[in-house]
Parts: C-alpha cells; sequence; structure tokens
C-alpha cells in the first residue's frame, strides 16, 4: 500500500458517499445517471467476486463490501425509493452499447481464460467507460448540480491517482498489470474535459454549466 | 516484469 493507492481508495469511497449523501439529503436523484449507477454496481460486482476466493487483507475485503453496497443502494434509491425523482429522459444513453463490446473485448484480451479472471478484465474494462452515461447526460442538459460535480471530481481523481501508484509500483515492486494500466489510462482521459471545466469553474464557486 | 496472480487492488 502507497500513498497514492490508499488517497485514491479514500477518493472513491468520498465519491460514492457524496452522491448517497446528495441522494438521501435532498430526496431526490436529480441530475444522477441511473444507467452509470448500474454500470458501476456491475462492475464492483463482477470485479469482487474474489471475496469468496482470496483474502488479501482486513482492509481490503472491507472495502470491497462498502462498494458493493453503498453502490447497490444508490441504485436502489434512484430506481425505487426516489424514483419520481429520477430524470429518465435526459438518461438515454444506450448501456448495451458499452457491455456488449467490452463483455467481447473481455473475452479476447485477458490475463487467463477463466471464468473469475473474464468477469475481472470485463469489470475493469467496463469501469472505464461507465461514467459515458453520466458525462453523456450533462452534455444534454448542459449543466450540473455542484454537489454532482464535486461527486465527479472525486471519482475521476480516483483512478488518476491509481495511475501514479502503477507507477510507484512499477518502479518500487516492479509490478505491472497492463489491462489495468490502459483502461485506467482510458477512464482518466474520459474525465479531462470535466476536471477543466471544474477546475476553471467550480472551484472559484460558480456552477458546472457547458458553454452553449 | 510480472503480473502478480494475486489481485490486492480495488
Amino acid at each position: 500500500m502507497n500513498i497514492f493507492r490508499l488517497v485514491g481508495d479514500l477518493s472513491h469511497l468520498l465519491a460514492i458517499f457524496v452522491l448517497l449523501l446528495k441522494i438521501w439529503k435532498s430526496r431526490s436523484c436529480a441530475g444522477v445517471s441511473g444507467k452509470s449507477q448500474i454500470l458501476f454496481a456491475l462492475v464492483f460486482i463482477t470485479r469482487y467476486l474474489d471475496l469468496f476466493t482470496n483474502f488479501i487483507s482486513v482492509y481490503n475485503s472491507l472495502m470491497k463490501v462498502i462498494f458493493i453496497a453503498s453502490t447497490v443502494a444508490t441504485v436502489y434509491l434512484m430506481y425505487i425509493k426516489f424514483k419520481a425523482t429520477y430524470d429518465s429522459n435526459h438518461d438515454t444513453f444506450r448501456i448495451e452499447f458499452l457491455v456488449v463490446p467490452v463483455g467481447g473485448l473481455a473475452f479476447l484480451v485477458n490475463h487467463d481464460f477463466t471464468p473469475l479472471e473474464i468477469l475481472w478484465t470485463f469489470s475493469i474494462y467496463l469501469e472505464s467507460v461507465a461514467i459515458l452515461p453520466q458525462l453523456f447526460m450533462i452534455s444534454k442538459t448542459g449543466e450540473a448540480e455542484t454537489i454532482t460535480s464535486h461527486y465527479l471530481f472525486a471519482l475521476g481523481s480516483y483512478r488518476a491517482l491509481y495511475l501514479l501508484n502503477w507507477i510507484y509500483r512499477y518502479y518500487f515492486e516492479g509490478y505491472f498489470d497492463l489491462i489495468a494500466v490502459v483502461a485506467g489510462c482510458v477512464q482518466t482521459i474520459l474525465y479531462c474535459d470535466f476536471f477543466y471545466l471544474y477546475i476553471t469553474k467550480v472551484m472559484w464557486g460558480k456552477k458546472l454549466s457547458l458553454p452553449a | 516484469r510480472k503480473t502478480p496472480e494475486k489481485k490486492d487492488e480495488l
């Protein structure tokens, strides 16, 4: 464990709880893409099946359980409890256009052709693009609530911090996972446009709105 | 450079 990974994990955790708290406190999930949340739930469930097969540490297992539970809770709040506030007519990204190609790619490009490894690879690929429905929704409505942009900033920072972690691990531990690194780069690149808007607007107290 | 068999990251 190094500082980049720890801060990355905490940033990830913060993102999920910022979103949960926003929905819970405002009793509304307006402006949040339910499709991205379903994809994240799928990401965690397919990646953390190894909870049952190998034990790393209490920290590792605990975080996995928290990630799965909190994301499933977000999906529950959006699609059941606060369904009336869900902005479905702006959340029109077709997730099959992500899930199907990513599934195919996981079958073709993986470290090992075993069920758990293919699901892990699927999860890594899917995570890299899972935010697209959310970004698509913001581009459709042209704006995002400030709290939603804080969520996105924390979520995007997590993978960027993991990139630093992989550089660190490559030099100091000889660790290198090409699949994770390539997917992590793709994931971070997708946030670049948002990071720019966040830094130039939200950090200066302005609302995130897209130029017309 | 090797990919570890056990995945210790989240």
